[in-house]
């Protein structure tokens, strides 16, 4: 069986809020180190990896690994019965039907139990390599949100160059072109978290739709600060770190000149 | 014009 106790039932929420607007269904995949989720958009062109892990969660029971196939739209309509800040836990069999989610108030004046039908995706696991990335640029989470949107108001595609003096990115639209630079501010007497760095092996530029990148900001409430990394000619993986638990991490697939 | 490839096509199936 699989049970698994979170007190922050408010992380849900913000998980699937990251992935809602890109996936209608998902296989969660419980295992004793956690709890995963690998699923692509429609179209294919980009993928979500999902990772809580089992010391993130007050109690964690995970005797073998299970497949919990579950509809992301009835997923977020139940998790949404939570308060924000109920302990939130989650259970089902080794071959579930059916998974039980139970929302204690902080208070534990109240308690709910619901109970959510489980189905059978059949999807393609794909295989992300272990990667050496030839750029990588922490940013905070904001302005990238920020800068995705301003983009995504002139053109629909963002070029995103990055060289040691910083990320330019770029778009071109009917009305006219944008770019913005972000430029390393290591030494300044910011925070960690509001600060920019890049570090790089060689400088890389890719083309990307900023519908998607767009659509992976809604991890923003998830962590102050993402991380962007790019190989050439490879997807850009766009990572959010879930303090002491894991992260989301989404991978988009670039354009490529025809 | 640029062409928008699947992931599938850089991550083959594990």
């Amino acid at each position: 069986m699989f049970e698994a106790r979170l007190l922050q039932g408010g992380l849900l929420k913000k998980v699937l809020d990251s992935i809602k607007d890109i996936i209608t269904e998902g296989n969660f995949d419980c295992s004793p180190n956690g709890l995963s989720l690998q699923a692509m958009d429609s179209s294919h062109v980009s993928l979500i990896d999902i990772l809580l892990e089992s010391e993130g969660f007050e109690h964690y029971r995970c005797d073998r690994n299970i497949p919990m196939g579950l509809n992301i739209t009835n997923l977020v309509k139940m998790i949404k019965c939570a308060g924000s800040e109920d302990i939130v836990t989650i259970k089902c069999e080794d071959k579930p039907d059916n998974v039980t989610f139970l929302f204690e108030s902080k208070d534990n004046d109240k308690i709910s139990d619901f109970e959510m039908k489980t189905m059978t995706i059949d999807d393609e696991h794909l295989l992300v390599p272990d990667q050496t990335y030839t750029a990588v640029v922490k940013m905070p989470s904001a302005e990238f949100q920020r800068l995705c949107r301003d983009m995504a108001a002139i053109g629909d595609t963002v070029n995103i160059s990055v060289t040691k003096e910083g990320v330019r990115f770029s778009t071109t639209g009917d009305m006219g072109t944008a770019n913005i630079t972000v430029r390393p501010n290591p030494s300044g007497d910011q925070k960690e978290e509001e600060r920019t760095e890049v570090q790089i092996t060689e400088p890389v530029s890719a083309g990307f739709a900023l519908r998607y990148l767009n659509s992976f900001t809604k991890a923003t409430p998830l962590s102050p600060t993402v991380t962007l990394g790019m190989v050439p000619n490879l997807p850009i993986v766009v990572e959010y770190k879930i303090a002491d638990m894991g992260h989301v991490r989404y991978y988009l697939a670039p354009k490529i000149e025809d | 014009p640029m062409q928008q490839r699947s992931i599938e096509f850089f991550f083959r199936g594990g």
